[in-house]
């Protein structure tokens, strides 16, 4: 899966994520991924997220909408994405990651999978990761 | 605002050989995204253009590279939203098209739904002047590989793509 997040000049936030589900799935199998507020989510009022990660679990779990829930009742990006991913993987045993912006352009990200690829660009700067920590 | 845009390529069992990929893969679709903001674009257009980056670079499960369904098919499926007014588009069951988010962008643009799927959403993608490709040109070598190893060795075999590393499942 991948997916994307941005704010623009004007304070808009749009959020994207496209897949090919899962490996050997079934045919005619949904995943999250087009499933607005388990793969996708955004609200200018409080931010945007993408997700990635077992379908079955975040659609069931509804992340990137507990994220914003969790983000408009104060938790900032990064904590709000941690506790929603390892609330998911908690509850359902499976493994999942997100991407996060804030309104004010906070970013967070967190994985409970054993890898995930992330990029960001702030103030002209590149920052990327795949590994925990 | 200063404009700001991350990108992410995918959850999992990612193994080493597939690491600088991605990397590059992110790196890449995070400037074209940010070449978008920088250049007055809005913030849709930004997100579409990264994902479009990573559609089409084989170190991604979407697009061209997507893992294959149980009769060795591409299925694809995306979704995109714009945050001022939280109007959405979304396709699944997508077989023969490069860019299923650029298709669900057309979804939220240009018609009064949120979710199109199956030959509906072929349909609408044709009517809207989306090129088809043969559903093979979307197949990588590394996702053939990927569906032989989950049918010959079963279930905790599965991955995002590729051989099964040490580590969850994502």
């Amino acid at each position: 899966t991948v997916g994307a997040v941005a704010i623009d000049a004007d304070g808009h936030i749009a959020v994207a994520t496209s897949t090919g589900g899962i490996n050997g799935k079934m045919v005619g199998r949904i995943g999250d991924t087009p499933l607005i507020g388990g793969g996708t989510y955004a609200d200018d009022n409080v931010g945007g997220i993408s997700t990635t990660g077992h379908g079955e679990s975040i659609l069931k779990y509804c992340l990137a909408h507990t994220i914003i829930k969790l983000m408009e009742g104060g938790l900032d990006a990064d904590t709000a994405t941690r506790q929603a991913v390892n609330g998911m993987t908690a509850r359902l045993n499976n493994t999942a990651g997100a991407i996060t912006l804030s309104k004010n352009g906070d970013v967070g990200i967190h994985f409970s999978s054993k890898r995930m690829a992330w990029a960001y660009v702030k103030n002209d700067k590149v920052y990327y990761g795949i590994e925990h920590d | 605002m200063k404009p700001i845009i991350i990108v992410h390529g995918g959850a999992g069992d990612i193994s080493e050989s597939r690491i600088q990929g991605k990397f590059d893969g992110v790196k890449v679709a995070v400037r074209a995204g940010y070449e978008k903001l920088m250049n007055g674009g809005s913030a849709l257009d930004s997100v579409e253009a990264a994902v479009v980056s990573m559609e089409l670079d084989e170190n991604f499960n979407a697009g061209y590279g997507s893992v294959l369904n149980l009769n060795g098919e591409v299925e694809m499926e995306a979704s995109i939203m714009w945050g001022q007014d939280l109007i959405s588009g979304a396709v699944t069951l997508i077989k023969e098209f490069q860019h299923p988010i650029s298709i669900a962008r057309k979804v939220l643009t240009d018609t009064p739904h949120s979710f199109l799927g199956g030959n509906g959403a072929k349909l609408f993608a044709l009517e809207k002047g989306f090129q088809q490709v043969p559903p093979e040109s979307l197949i990588s070598e590394s996702a053939k590989e990927a569906l032989n190893d989950f049918l010959n060795k079963g279930d905790d075999q599965r991955t995002e793509i590729g051989r099964k590393d040490e580590g969850g499942v994502g």
